[in-house]
């Protein structure tokens, strides 16, 4: 009773029924304890062009209480979890995939007169990444990066700790260690880092109440007839040995980007083609 | 031509360093949103005539659904029965991906160009995107098949009585005690 298991014949996820969150997954013949969910930075500086956390005791992740339905198909198998009034995802697996799918839909989210909201999830696992991650140039190759380093000098990063790890992710990030790998795969660009170690989080919405003065002239808080943006996207959760290659993260990098196109006719005639 | 070139010019603007980052100002957002809808628009429309020559559906409509990412259809909102989905493989290989189009909740029977059927379900859209302001509330589900396609595969789908399909998805884990029921 203190677990839900939910799996095809690639994948085992583990949820725990007293905080709603996944806590453990099985793939690739690698098991891991991963447990995933949301956190608010609360920001007076940020903009447009920079990501500037107003008071690096803000960061609230959401640990406990997290609604969740599961439906268990033949095909795919969804957990639909509730995180709060306006962040809400679909864990999603499905039959001979080997990825675990985050659908999140995150927004309208709530702002203060003078603070704004910007939301982020949060994947924790227990793999000794030793503060390197892996970051894509572009959409192509990895670069490594390594928690408060730079190659080529000492940045003073005490007054921005957090921002000053975050990197532009425009297709993935990934760590591991010795015998295990996590990447995370995105459908859209977005800024991303590792603070601690074994933990990738992921910058997925933001509202902001002020301009940062460097451009744009606007605060960053966009609206459609009248109404603050509400964001839906996907990230891919691929899990395995360390010392495998990366081609399962590239096949599914192919269908995150070059879906099916799906065009929708009536059928007039006989159900089936000649 | 005059709607692949329009097409061209605009993904041309899109190439502008403040529509890849987001970093425009509101209108001009507005504006691209606007741009860009027409282009895709006029690029249906060519891809229309092409699939009309290239599929056994020479009188197709070939409607693209814009607003599948929050699990809305128009062509499927009132109804289901005798839809074709022709889909086009981007890749330069036969990909094997789950399609899920938006429908009501009823039973539903997939076949494939040679009459086989094909394995599907329905599964419930999520209630928070069901809430969504401006989204059509007649489809609450969507059918989800596995298609196997080289360049471009159809799929035909037909409203069946319950005993003909079993795409029923059980609920295997209700919310937890004290829980809002949502579902």
């Amino acid at each position: 009773d203190e677990e839900t298991v939910v799996q095809t014949s690639l994948i085992k996820l583990v949820l725990d029924n007293k905080t709603g969150l996944l806590k453990r997954v099985e793939m690739n013949g690698v098991s891991e304890n991963i447990e995933q969910s949301y956190g608010l930075y609360r920001t007076y500086d940020s903009g447009a062009y920079v990501f500037r956390q107003y008071n690096q005791g803000d960061f609230v992740i959401q640990k406990d209480g997290v609604e969740f339905t599961v439906y268990d198909g033949a095909l795919v198998k969804e957990v639909h979890q509730r995180f709060s009034d306006y962040i809400s995802q679909v864990i999603r697996i499905s039959e001979d995939k080997p990825y675990v799918e985050f659908e999140w839909l995150v927004g309208p989210i709530p702002v203060e007169e003078d603070f704004g909201t910007e939301v982020v999830t949060v994947f924790s696992s227990e793999i000794a990444s030793d503060g390197v991650f892996y970051t894509d140039s572009n959409g192509r190759e990895l670069i490594r990066r390594e928690k408060d380093k730079r190659e080529d000098f000492s940045p003073e990063l005490a007054v921005q700790p957090t921002s000053g790890n975050y990197y532009p992710i425009t297709s993935r990030i990934a760590l591991q260690d010795s015998k295990k790998r996590l990447a995370l795969l995105n459908d859209r660009a977005q800024g991303g880092s590792s603070m601690k170690d074994g933990q990738i989080e992921l910058m997925l919405h933001r509202r902001l109440v002020r301009d940062d003065g460097y451009g744009v002239g606007e605060a960053l808080n966009e609206q459609k007839y009248g109404q603050p943006m509400i964001a839906r996207g996907k990230l891919f959760l691929i899990l395995n040995a360390a010392d495998e290659s990366t081609s399962a993260e590239r096949e599914a990098e192919k269908e995150f980007h070059l879906p099916l196109w799906k065009f929708f006719s009536r059928n007039t005639g006989s159900t089936t083609a000649a | 031509k005059e709607d692949l070139e329009y097409l061209r010019e605009i993904m041309g603007v899109m190439q502008h360093h403040d529509a890849i980052t987001g970093t425009e100002k509101q209108h001009v957002s507005d504006d691209y949103d606007r741009i860009l809808y027409d282009a895709i628009l006029g690029g249906v429309k060519t891809a229309g005539a092409a699939l009309r020559k290239l599929t056994n559906l020479p009188n197709g409509e070939f409607e693209s659904c814009l607003r599948l990412n929050i699990s809305e259809c128009a062509f499927t909102k009132d109804g289901a029965d005798n839809v074709v989905v022709t889909l086009y493989n981007p890749l330069a290989h036969t990909t094997k991906q789950y399609v899920r189009v938006p429908v009501r909740n009823e039973n539903y029977q997939v076949t494939d160009e040679k009459g086989r059927v094909v394995a599907s379900e329905v599964v419930p859209v999520p209630a928070e995107v069901l809430a969504l302001e401006f989204r059509d509330s007649s489809t609450q589900h969507e059918l989800v098949f596995k298609a196997s396609v080289d360049k471009i595969g159809s799929y035909y789908i037909k409203k069946v009585d319950g005993k003909e399909s079993s795409n029923g998805v059980r609920i295997i884990s209700q919310p937890k005690q004290n829980a809002e029921t949502y579902d």
